[in-house]
């Protein structure tokens, strides 16, 4: 099963 | 005060044709260093940032830094009766709730203004950290947005794969499969034209192609496409805008689980 990653995921909040 | 005069004034329409499909309402942001934009879609797996740098508008005053919120779908309706070849000035209020578009015609014999509603805007500012890709592809836009157009009739994602012999495009659905794969090809005599592939390790990574095909919206901004990719990363796809800066589109991969 593929599964959709978030940007969240890589770039954080500043 | 902000003051924004651009003589290209196409550019700015461009730029709202090529996002505004992505993400219905964002806040640009107004600074020394030019007009911004950082704005993910509604379901946070890809991320738009735009910058048209000061130095490429004709005037450009702002007084001090100002957020404004903007439902993009209106401001496109407004940019979209400005002419092709008008000049177009933005211009807003410290503490206004509007912003306004004034279009000049190239021979100043038709000038418009179109006042539109600023509106509050949550939007989270994300750190993207400076990266070093794996592997970078320069390609002509209109090639990539073709590729995608052609791949998303068969399947639902795109694999992109960078090797030495170039960067393969795949995707497979219920018809069959496709596999696109685009060599190097820099000795073209016109630059716009070249494909590159510049790779220090082997990628390959899965995205939905209905984002990318979002992303190709952009691709009336500049004959060429970058693509940078690496294999922990979102891919970015760069839209140069001549002399002003940029439009980059961030989209997180998909993985096995």
């Amino acid at each position: 099963v593929q599964i959709q990653l978030t940007i969240g995921r890589f770039f954080g909040c500043c | 005060m902000l003051e924004l005069r651009l003589v290209q004034g196409s550019l700015l329409k461009k730029v709202l044709e090529a996002i505004r499909e992505l993400v219905n309402d964002a806040n640009f942001d107004c600074s020394a260093t030019g007009f911004s934009l950082q704005a993910m879609d509604s379901s946070h797996v890809a991320l738009v940032a735009l910058l048209l740098r000061s130095e490429g508008f004709e005037h450009y005053r702002c007084d001090r830094n100002i957020s404004m919120g903007m439902s993009l779908n209106n401001m496109a309706k407004m940019l979209r009766c400005a002419g092709n070849d008008d000049i177009i000035t933005v211009k807003g209020d410290d503490g206004s709730d509007t912003v306004t578009f004034m279009f000049e015609s190239p021979t100043q014999d038709k000038i418009s203004d179109f006042e539109m509603k600023l509106m509050d805007i949550d939007s989270e500012h994300l750190g993207i950290p400076e990266a070093e890709y794996h592997a970078i592809v320069r390609m002509p836009s209109a090639e990539f947005a073709r590729i995608c157009k052609d791949l998303s009739s068969i399947g639902d994602t795109v694999v992109i794969s960078v090797t030495k012999e170039g960067v393969k495009f795949s995707t497979k659905g219920d018809i069959g499969t496709a596999n696109i794969v685009c060599r190097q090809n820099s000795s073209v005599d016109k630059p716009e034209e070249a494909t590159t592939v510049e790779m220090n390790e082997p990628v390959s990574l899965t995205f939905a192609l209905r984002y990318m095909n979002s992303f190709t919206k952009a691709t009336p901004l500049s004959n060429q496409v970058t693509i940078s990719l690496s294999n922990e990363l979102p891919v970015v796809v760069e839209y140069k805008i001549a002399e002003m800066g940029y439009v980059r589109f961030y989209l997180a991969p998909k993985i096995e689980e």
